[in-house]
């Protein structure tokens, strides 16, 4: 099975192993190179040897079996190489984590624990908007209550101003002073009736 | 394959930050 | 204990050498016999400039993979991260590649901060709210007893 190593791509920026690929391919084709250029050298002092024996197929053949050479120790310790590197540098250990993952460790939340803080939430801003919109009525009342207790209180100013009025005419008790003047009006009429009576 | 390692590994780092200042913004805007 | 950084470095230069190493030049001449017969010293010559060159564009390649991943401040980095993370041997969290699941943890901060700025201002506004309640209970009664006054004063007048 293939480890794509995806945490350290998201540390890195790149897999390691396509950061190995890319260093054999430069490695394996500089060594090409090289050859092709130690190649063409030695040819062309051969060409200042007009009588040499040597062929270029030769020289082709020399050339082919010191790459195979090179190229079998070039996989094998690139193979070593390639190993420790993705081991010991290019790796992140099972037991690190990254920092912008550092809230995982934190809050290991799970999908009903999640479910569970947002539905409180949603609970309290219903909660809240249930207190504002009481708050709101509560205050429209307290506004009414004002008004009608000033009007009340005007009615209550206007009995006052009543008796204030009688008391400054001198009838210090209304009551009492209606009843006397009923009582005295009944007797001025008996007295009257009597009067009349009398003449007659 | 190694692109969408990669691709996918520069989500999981940048996107949530992305996402999370979306949330936060929501909820800034909400307490407003 | 060495840094990756290091350890890279070694690693490599260990790789050349022991390349370099198994292209020696008793193979190199081995392999070209012939033209080694013919120009002993040419041959030396081409293999010490071979050995050189490749030395040098192996290190070159090196360099140019570094300086383009940035890798000697990353090295540095996972280091430091390493060395904070000693305490734990247990396997750390890793995405589990449902990206919904991995999300709430990043969220969770942020609403905890939510729930807690949600239950103040409700238990503000609630307090608020009994200061008000009080008030209006208190014009309610304050109302019933103008009315039961004003009904007072007109019976008697009555």
């Amino acid at each position: 099975s293939v480890n794509p190593m995806a945490y350290e791509a998201q540390f890195f920026g790149f897999t390691p192993q396509t950061c190995m690929l890319r260093i054999y391919i430069a490695f394996q084709d500089y060594l090409f190179e090289m050859m092709l250029v130690v190649e063409s050298v030695i040819l062309k002092k051969l060409d200042g040897f007009p009588g040499c024996k040597i062929s270029p197929f030769q020289i082709r053949k020399s050339t082919e079996k010191f790459l195979l050479f090179m190229k079998e120790h070039f996989d094998k310790l690139f193979g070593k190489m390639e190993e420790m590197l993705l081991q010991l540098v290019l790796n992140i250990p099972k037991n690190v984590l990254l920092p912008e993952d550092k809230v995982h460790e934190q809050y290991p939340y799970s999908k009903e624990q999640f479910q569970a803080l947002q539905d409180e939430i949603s609970q309290l801003q219903q909660q809240y908007r249930a207190e504002a919109s009481a708050g709101q009525a509560l205050r429209a009342e307290l506004e009414e209550q004002k008004a009608v207790q000033a009007e009340l209180e005007k009615i209550l100013q206007w009995f006052d101003g009543l008796e204030n009025i009688c008391r400054e005419h001198g009838i210090g008790n209304f009551k009492e002073s209606f009843v006397f003047l009923a009582q005295n009006s009944k007797k001025l009429q008996d007295v009257l009736k009597d009067v009349e009576e009398k003449s007659k | 394959f190694d692109e969408l390692i990669v691709e996918t590994a520069t989500k999981r780092k940048q996107w949530p930050k992305k996402i999370l200042m979306h949330a936060i913004q929501t909820m800034k805007a909400e307490q407003e | 204990t060495p840094g990756r950084a290091q350890i890279f470095a070694t690693v490599v230069d260990t790789f050349l050498e022991k390349l370099l190493a198994a292209g020696s030049y008793q193979r190199f001449a081995n392999c070209y016999r012939c033209f080694y017969e013919l120009q002993p010293e040419v041959t030396r010559s081409i293999y010490d400039q071979f050995i050189s060159q490749l030395q040098a564009s192996i290190k070159e390649e090196i360099q140019e993979v570094k300086d383009e991943g940035n890798l000697e401040a990353l090295f540095n980095s996972l280091d430091k991260i390493v060395e904070e993370t000693t305490n734990q041997e247990e396997p750390a969290w890793r995405p589990s590649g449902i990206p919904e699941e991995d999300i709430r943890s990043v969220m969770v901060p942020y609403l905890l901060k939510h729930r807690l700025y949600l239950r103040k201002i409700l238990k503000e506004k609630e307090e608020e709210n009994q200061k008000v309640a009080e008030s209006v209970l208190a014009g309610r009664d304050r109302i019933a007893e103008l009315q039961q006054l004003i009904q007072a004063r007109k019976q008697a007048w009555q």
